[in-house]
């Protein structure tokens, strides 16, 4: 079975001024990945609606690559940590 | 604090300078993007403060020992956490029992609450550091509100997720902050692409793009060069330098020479006792003496002084001091290389500091003497002129190892042994506050002063603030000298170092002129970094299409200019806006950096009420055919009254380099 991690999906500038519109739209092309709207709200971690565009959510490394080749998405970047300096 | 501002010409005490000038940067909101905060130490309380900034929509969110209407106030505008990410990272929940971490805005670690008081913590008088350091601890904009998003969590030792960071920016972007501080920096080892991977750079771009000015540190990663993280134009990044104030630890030995080592030590006199350092019989005589493998017992060591040596930092000095300590040794002097960030040893274990060469003088002592004998006597503060402001041994160093041609770090502020609050569950802390040493240190002091600019120039950009900085930044101590570089050896700093040089935040309020940007200037930088057309008109939301030819890096209107490649000649191009008098003449001054030549085209600007913006050329031409490492130099704006300086930093490469030169 493959692993799931958390990859950011960036999707830029704000499409719709409506918050929920924004993250409406998120879950709809999280699912049209996963398979499901259901599936989508399990895996979904964030959805940035405010300053810009995205969601956080967790995928295999097959269903990043989809999402990554979805009209709108700017870049899917991997979850990384960082250190308080 | 209780000495950073003064030393950085912010003092309460003077009536007239940019502290007062800006009301204390009353009504600007610093979002703090960290550990949390303890709401109860003093330095957030709220008296005397008006009500909350009209454009303020964030929130304060009720959590673990966390409540909202009475832990929020006037100062704490606002408070949330985001854990998700790094919940969802690690698989299993954080561990939260003993309280070593809260499900809520309250800081566990205290690193959130160190940086959020040192950028606009209110003034508390008489703080000290177990006796030292002491005087009255406060922020960079004591009135400025804070609104708090922790993001790091306390897991090995404070980490934070980019998704959860990406997260707090996006929420304090619509809550209306004017200001974000970031003590923040990625981990090692650093990837190749960190600006897409870090999330710090893409949700700074659109806070910036708001509006925000973005401040983070450099990291820790000094004193190597390329080591400089937070790397993105539009961000504001910061190195740490010490300041004027030293706590020397007289070492005195039984022949009566005494020597001035550096340690927080506040307990009693250790008076003359046996010296040691313990060496071994053998063809390596030296490796029972090295601090983080020190071989001693009780009965070399009982009632006894103990010297060793070590090319390691902080962990070294601990390890070693629990290990003389155990085997009943009464004090532990540590020769290393010199570096001036300092911590107490466990339950006031006296641990003095010493470099190499004064390790050496008592090593030859202690060889040259039948009973050798040495008396520790208590650290003393001392400030002012004898000490001399350095860049830290820890922070990080240029050039940009993403984009060289953009400077970084822009600019140093004091980050060495900085004392302020923290959560009374930081082990370092006494009686509620501690001193710190990072580049975390030195980030919310420009965030203090980004917001004290903020409110004197409300209509200022990002850009005009970070220039504003940059280009008055000082290059010497107060006392004429230069700044010099903490390393092996020591140097005189240059702008890989500290960007600019050491913030001057009363003339950056009046810089007289600024090299502004907006969002359309960052694309040039978007297009060089190979973004495609469809990504770069989705990031800024207006249809972009790069150049054909590709645009040159070197034209982006930062206020410095950087060539890593100059081959014989290059040409570059900056535009100024003149935020002082109306009718101002400036002249440039070029001071080339060695082996170029540079001259400036139209050498005198001269603005009126019409002419606010003028555009000039920078020509630099290779004077020998070779590969050489950087030099520097800086060309300076000046009408008589300000003095607008832009470091230059111009690396040869007349053929392609074999080796990284730096």
């Amino acid at each position: 079975e493959a692993t799931s991690n958390v990859h950011i999906v960036y999707l830029g500038e704000r499409q719709h001024d409506d918050p929920m519109l924004t993250t409406n739209s998120h879950h709809d092309m999280l699912a049209s990945v996963v398979g499901s709207k259901e599936i989508a709200s399990e895996l979904m971690v964030y959805s940035y609606k405010h300053g810009f565009s995205g969601f956080a959510a967790k995928f295999t490394e097959s269903q990043a690559q989809k999402v990554a080749e979805l009209p709108g998405v700017v870049r899917v970047i991997p979850n990384s940590l960082h250190r308080i300096q | 604090t209780t000495r950073s501002w003064d030393f950085l010409g912010l003092s309460a005490h003077s009536p007239v300078n940019t502290l007062h000038n800006s009301s204390m940067g009353d009504g600007v909101i610093i979002g703090v993007l960290d550990t949390g905060i303890w709401p109860e130490a003093k330095s957030f309380s709220d008296k005397g403060l008006g009500p909350i900034p009209s454009h303020w929509k964030g929130v304060c969110e009720s959590g673990k020992r966390f409540k909202a209407k009475s832990h929020c106030n006037r100062k704490i505008i606002g408070a949330r956490w985001f854990v998700e990410g790094l919940v969802a990272e690690y698989g299993q929940p954080l561990n939260i029992s003993g309280n070593r971490e809260f499900f809520s805005p309250r800081d566990a670690n205290g690193h959130g609450t160190h940086t959020a008081s040192t950028a606009a913590g209110t003034f508390v008088h008489n703080v000290s550091y177990r006796g030292l350091g002491h005087g009255t601890i406060r922020g960079g904009a004591p009135r400025a509100r804070l609104a708090i998003y922790k993001v790091c969590w306390n897991v090995l030792g404070g980490q934070c997720s980019s998704a959860d960071i990406l997260k707090a920016f996006d929420e304090a972007i619509h809550d209306g902050v004017d200001v974000l501080s970031l003590s923040i920096g990625s981990s090692i080892p650093l990837f190749s692409d960190i600006d897409e991977r870090n999330g710090i750079a893409t949700g700074s771009f659109h806070a910036v793009a708001k509006g925000i000015t973005v401040v983070c540190g450099a990291a820790n990663d000094g004193p190597f060069a390329q080591t400089v993280q937070n790397s993105a134009p539009w961000i504001l990044t910061v190195a740490a330098s010490s300041m004027d104030r030293a706590f020397p630890t007289p070492i005195t030995l039984g022949n009566n020479k005494t020597f001035l080592g550096q340690a927080i030590y506040t307990g009693k006199e250790i008076g003359f006792s046996s010296l040691i350092y313990p060496e071994t019989k053998g063809l390596n005589p030296n490796s029972a003496g090295v601090c983080q493998s020190l071989s001693v017992d009780n009965s070399m060591v009982a009632g006894k002084v103990v010297l060793c040596f070590t090319t390691m930092n902080l962990g070294a000095v601990r390890s070693a001091a629990e290990v003389v300590k155990e085997a009943g040794g009464v004090g532990l002097i540590v020769a290393k290389n010199p570096s001036e960030a300092l911590y107490p040893c466990t339950d006031g274990f006296p641990c003095v500091e010493v470099d190499y060469e004064i390790g050496t003088r008592i090593l030859f002592y202690i060889r040259s003497t039948r009973s050798p004998v040495v008396k520790l006597s208590p650290s003393k503060t001392i400030v002012g002129e004898p000490v001399l402001a350095k860049v830290a041994h820890f922070s990080s160093r240029g050039p940009n190892s993403i984009a060289p041609a953009i400077l970084k770090p822009d600019i140093a502020a004091p980050g060495v042994n900085i004392l302020a609050a923290t959560s009374p569950l930081d082990r370092f802390q006494d009686g509620g506050y501690a001193m710190h040493s990072g580049t975390s240190m030195a980030t919310p002091h420009v965030s203090g002063i980004a917001a004290l600019l903020k409110a004197m120039h409300p209509d200022w950009s990002p850009a005009a603030i970070k220039s504003a900085i940059v280009t008055t930044a000082w290059r010497n101590n107060p006392s004429g000298f230069p700044v010099f570089a903490e390393g092996s050896p020591q140097k005189l700093a240059d702008p890989f170092d500290y960007g600019g040089g050491i913030t001057n935040p009363n003339d950056a309020a009046q810089p007289g002129l600024v090299y502004d940007m907006a969002t359309d200037d960052y694309v040039n930088y978007l297009c060089a970094m190979d973004y495609n057309n469809t990504a770069i008109s989705r990031l800024t939301g207006n249809p972009t299409v790069c150049p054909t030819e590709g645009p040159s890096i070197l034209n982006i209107n930062l206020p410095s200019i950087t060539i890593p490649n100059l081959r014989n000649s290059t040409t570059l191009t900056r535009t100024v806006t003149n935020v002082g008098a109306s009718n101002s003449i400036y002249r440039a001054v070029i001071e080339p950096p060695f082996g170029t030549s540079v001259s400036v085209e139209p050498n005198v600007l001269v603005f009126d009420r019409k002419t606010k913006k003028l555009t000039f050329s920078v020509t630099v031409n290779a004077a020998h055919q070779v590969n050489t490492g950087y030099f520097f130099g800086s060309i300076t704006w000046t009408d008589g009254v300000h003095t607008v300086r832009t470091p230059l930093s111009v690396r040869t490469e007349i053929s392609q380099p074999y080796i990284d030169e730096n």
